[in-house]
This record gives structure tokens, sequence and C-alpha cells, in this order.
């Protein structure tokens, strides 16, 4: 059965696409089958895994029933666009909404090893629908101000699906993500991260570098653009697989 | 009847809340009567005004019709909080759905000059309410590959909310913001907008500082935090003024 991860924030710009979209190239680079999600309407992580802006089915036409989730999948991303937002407002009136993208990635989940969710920067039905089919959440923040208060309502969100649709929900942890520690601001908000959610975070901070807006510009992972910045990249992903048993 | 001036970006992170609050701080002290409407269940504009977390009525209540704008109001702004996510879900089942805070705001809009809506990083009900209700569409990028993506998206969606429902909708120009301009990848997405879009992009960018982040976290407005970093936003708020016709 897939470990299956839901990358999320509430805040927007946090780094959640592009978390998505590295580890799923390391950890394809390690022999793992991974599939990737984009469940933002905003259809930044299929724009990032280069499928044709054409690419149909897309996540909205699995959500409403009308395709496959199988049938859906592009060049290992099962890919979105704006329609997803309509397909998201659809999904509202219908029963078991929250359970729609949990039933949909039941024979997936059976073909992979990791499924990776990228959430929009919102806390509603699409976010839900990915907790509820992930086994793992992971929550991405800034140390900023602003985003850190993010990160409690995140958790929120977490609990309730747990509580509500999916006890076997656990948190993988949280991110500190395009991290520019030479501000006062950013080591002072790491400390209050740190004192706050303890071992949740994880010990590898992404640093920022404008190699990660070049690579997605050029739809490259960081990896194939600039592999000496991915040094962060790859020690997150030996924090992941210790915290998931995996070897 | 005042100029409502909704202020939007489908990207999260590029700086929407911190132009409304910025905004309302420098039109208040040209000596305007400005109000602020937080339309994100984040709440950050609130957190910004500082406007205590048990505040009540909030947003979600005047939508919902359990309470009047005016009565929303504390110190300047129609505060929010999570609670405005769970009234976006209910909202979408309800006749009128995308006129109700155009409704809610008649009043209002007699007794201010200008009103600014902080709008949440989705092009969803929440953003089409405020679109709705505006008379004029403001987004707001970074200079970032993905970012400049979302701009083409917004721009649909304000066409669309002007098509179908708000015939006076106007797009009063796209902000550069958080801009760091010493990176090639930032003049060069700077170039692709200003080729694509022209005239709509505001001259003056807003250059990225810490001392944005460091002010949101003592909840003061740049002006009050780091005057001489606000120029910025002076020369910006000149360039909107003219927009909109105003000595
Ligand atoms: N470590 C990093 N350093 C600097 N820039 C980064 C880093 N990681 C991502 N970026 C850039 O920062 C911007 C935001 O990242 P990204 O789009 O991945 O965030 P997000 O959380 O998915 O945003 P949204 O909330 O809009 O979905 C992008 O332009 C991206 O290229
Ligand atoms: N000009 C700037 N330079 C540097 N940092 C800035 C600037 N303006 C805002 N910030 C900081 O960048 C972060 C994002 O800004 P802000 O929260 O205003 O964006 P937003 O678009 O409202 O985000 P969201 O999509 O989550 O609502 C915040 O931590 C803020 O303090
Ligand atoms: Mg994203
Ligand atoms: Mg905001």
């Amino acid at each position: 059965m897939a470990t299956t991860i839901s990358v999320l924030s509430q805040k927007g710009g946090t780094g959640k696409t592009t978390l998505v979209r590295t580890l799923a190239d390391v950890l394809g680079r390690l022999g793992l089958d991974v599939l990737a999600v984009d469940a933002d309407p905003q259809g930044n992580l299929s724009d990032y895994f280069d499928t044709p802006p054409d690419a149909s089915p897309t996540l909205a036409d699995v959500l409403m029933g009308e395709a496959r989730a199988a049938d859906a999948i592009h060049g290992g991303v099962i890919p979105a666009n704006l329609r997803l937002a309509e397909a998201e407002l659809a999904l509202a009136g219908k029963i078991g909404r929250e359970v729609t993208l949990r039933n949909a990635l039941r024979d997936a989940k059976r073909s992979y090893d990791v499924i990776l969710i990228d959430c929009p920067p919102t806390l509603g039905l699409l976010t839900v629908n990915a907790l509820v089919a992930s086994s793992h959440a992971l929550l991405s923040t800034q140390s900023q101000y602003f985003s850190l208060q993010g990160v409690e309502q995140a958790m929120e969100v977490v609990e309730l699906a747990r509580d509500s649709l999916n006890p076997d929900l656990e948190l993988l942890g949280i991110v500190l993500n395009i991290a520019n520690l030479r501000t006062k601001h950013a080591r002072q908000s790491l400390e209050a991260l740190r004192e706050r959610f303890g071992d949740a975070v994880f010990r590898t901070a992404i640093r920022q570098s404008v190699a990660y807006a070049e690579s997605a510009e050029r739809a490259q992972t960081i990896l194939e653009y600039r592999p000496a910045r991915a040094v962060d990249y790859l020690s997150l992903t030996g924090e992941i697989l210790r915290r998931l048993g995996r070897p």
C-alpha cells in the first residue's frame, strides 16, 4: 500500500509545489515508484512536470467521476488546471464530497510506493480531500510571521480530518522552506517554531535560492538544473524516509 | 460611492495582505476614509490590524446574514478567521451566492471613500464575491515564473466576473511586489510581464525587504515601523490615485 503524503499550508507561497516536485524526483532516483497529484487549480505542479496544457483527463475529471485515476496519469503526475476550481464547487454539493479523492486513488495505491499530493494554499475541500486520502501530512512553512500563524491553523485541519474521516492520518512533520537564515526575523521565527512544535520540525531547513525559480521556469528539477543546490532536499528526503521507517 | 478595490492573485505569498494594509494606512494619512475587508480565512489582514482574535461579528457572520457589515467593523477592518472557510462552503449552496458581499457592503459604500478587500490565494467563491462587490481589481504578483503564470489566470477570472455579474468592474492594474531586481530571473520576468500586459503594470515595483515581515510581526505598518522603506508604497499610491482620477 502506497505511503500517501499531502503537502500543505494555508499560507501561500511556502514552497509546497517545489517540495512535491523535488521529493518526487529524489524518491524516483532512489528507485521508488512515485505518483504526484496536482490538487491545486493553479496547476503549478503540472507545469513543473512539463505536462502539456491540454493533457486530459485531469484531476477535475477524476473527482467528477468522469475518468479513472489510472487514465489521468501523464508522465508521473495527475495534472490540474483552472477547471479544478469548478470541480471543487460542484463537489461541495455532493454526498461523500470529502472521500472522493480517497476512493479515486484506491487502485493507484496498490501500484505505487509513494503518492505525493500538492495542495492549494487554502484549507478548503480540495485540501480536505487530500488529507482524507493520505497516510501522512507534511506542512511547509517559511520562517516569517504570517507563515507561522498558518502552521497552527493547518495543524487544526489535519487533526479535524484525522478525528472525523481518516483515523490513520499522521503528521509526518513540518519543513522550514525558502529559509534565509541570515535575517534575525527568520532565526527568531525558526526558534519559535521549534519551541512550539519540537521534534515535528525537520532538522533540515530548505535554504532560499533563486535557482529554484529558475529551475521551475525550465520545468527542470533542482537536481537537474543545479545539483549542488539540491543538498538540502537530499538531506530532507533522508529524514523523511527515516520517519517513514523505510530503509 | 466608495471606490472598492479587490486585491487578488491566485498565486500564494505575492504580498496581497501587505499591500492592503499599507494602502489603507497611506490613504488614511491622505485624509481618505478607508475600510478594509479581510476575505481570507487565514485572517492575516485582521492580525495585521491587531484585531483581537475573539472580535465578533466577523465577515463570516456578515456573509451568513447574521450580522450587518456596519456591526462587523473593528478598528477599520471587517475581520476574518477560519470560520470564514466554513461560511464559504455554506455559501456555495445558496441562491445569489456570488452577490452576497456586494449586497452586504451596500451601506458601507456610502460612508467610506475607499474599501479595500484582501482576497485569499485562490479564485474561489470568496474572491468572486470580492470582485462582484468591487469597482476595481488590483493584481499583485511577484517576478517569479509561477506567479506570472497566475496573472493570466487571475485576469481570466476578473473578466469572467465582469462579463457575468459586474459590468462596472475595471482592472486597476498589476503590481510587481516583493521584487528583488538584483537577480536575472526577476529582471527577465518583469520584462515578460511588461511585454505581455503593457501599461496595466504599475511603473512602481515594491522592492523586497525583510522589514515588511518584521513590521507584520509587530502589527505595525511599514510607515510606522520603517518609514524610509515606505517610499515604494507612497509612489504606488500616487500612481493608483492618478489612475482613479482622484486629486
Ligand atoms: N528554496 C527556495 N528558495 C527560493 N525560492 C524558492 C524555493 N522553493 C521554491 N521557490 C520559489 O518560490 C516561489 C513559491 O514556491 P512554490 O510555488 O513552490 O510555493 P507554493 O507553496 O506551492 O505556492 P502556492 O501557495 O501559490 O501554491 C516559486 O516561485 C518557487 O520557484
Ligand atoms: N515587499 C516585501 N518584501 C519582503 N517581504 C514582504 C514584502 N511584502 C510582504 N512581505 C512578506 O512576505 C510574506 C508574504 O506577504 P503577504 O502575506 O502579504 O502575501 P499574501 O499574498 O497576502 O499571501 P497569501 O497568498 O498567503 O495570502 C509575508 O511574510 C510578508 O510579511
Ligand atoms: Mg503551489
Ligand atoms: Mg494574504
